[in-house]
């Protein structure tokens, strides 16, 4: 464990913890991709299915319960408790289009042909474009709430600290899993241009708005 | 880095 990666996880955490107490407070999701919600509950199951049967540390079996619980709640509250607020006329990124071909790449291309491997490098293949229904969402939308930018902003900059301690695993303990780190890549790239929106919009107190 | 033995990141 490096601080890299705790303050990634830590990122990952407060992004989720964010969108939960922001649909709860606010008794709506308004601005939220129920899909993409959806999606990061499947990247947290088919990621974790080893909770039970793999222990690696009391950080590790906790942060994932959070996390799959998180994701489920965020899920049940999107479509069911507060579906009135919930604005499927933006949300209309064709999620299969995305999740067809990341389970195709991860039966062709993984680390070893196993249903738990391919299901692990499933998740992470899936998790890497998770987000593109809630920016595309955005664009449709024209804004974002700014909570809703705060997620975002702590969700995307999760990965980028990964990339780092990956960077620093290869250099200290001469691990690398090139998965992860291509996946984790196009994940973070996915972020900039909303990254470069927050810093000199949200950042200056202004809304963040797209030019429609 | 070989077959990775078991995934210890989140």
């Amino acid at each position: 464990m490096n601080v890299f990666r705790l303050t990634g996880d830590l990122s990952h955490l407060v992004a989720i913890i964010l969108l939960l107490l922001k649909i709860w407070k606010t008794r709506s999701c308004a601005g939220i991709s129920g899909k993409s919600q959806v999606m990061f509950a499947l990247v947290f199951t088919t990621r974790y299915l080893d909770l039970f049967t793999n222990f690696i540390s009391p950080y590790n079996s906790v942060m994932k319960v959070i996390y799959l619980g998180c994701s489920y709640a965020t899920v049940y509250m999107i479509y069911m408790k507060f579906k009135a607020s919930y604005d499927g006329n933006h949300d209309t990124f064709r999620a299969e289009f995305l999740i067809i071909p990341v389970g195709g790449l991860a039966f062709l291309v993984n680390h070893e042909f196993t249903p738990l491997e391919i299901l692990w490098t499933f998740s992470i293949y899936l998790e890497s474009v998770a987000i593109l229904p809630q920016l595309f969402m955005i664009t449709k939308t024209g804004e974002a709430e700014t909570i809703t930018t705060h997620y975002l902003f702590a969700l995307g900059l999760y990965r980028a600290l990964y990339l780092i301690n990956w960077i620093w695993r290869y250099y200290f303990e001469g691990f690398f899993d090139l998965i992860a780190i291509v996946a984790g890549c196009v994940q973070t790239i996915l972020y900039c241009d909303f990254f470069y929106l927050y810093i000199t919009k949200v950042l200056h107190g202004k809304k963040l708005s797209l030019p429609a | 880095a070989g077959r990775i033995q078991s995934h210890d990141e989140l």
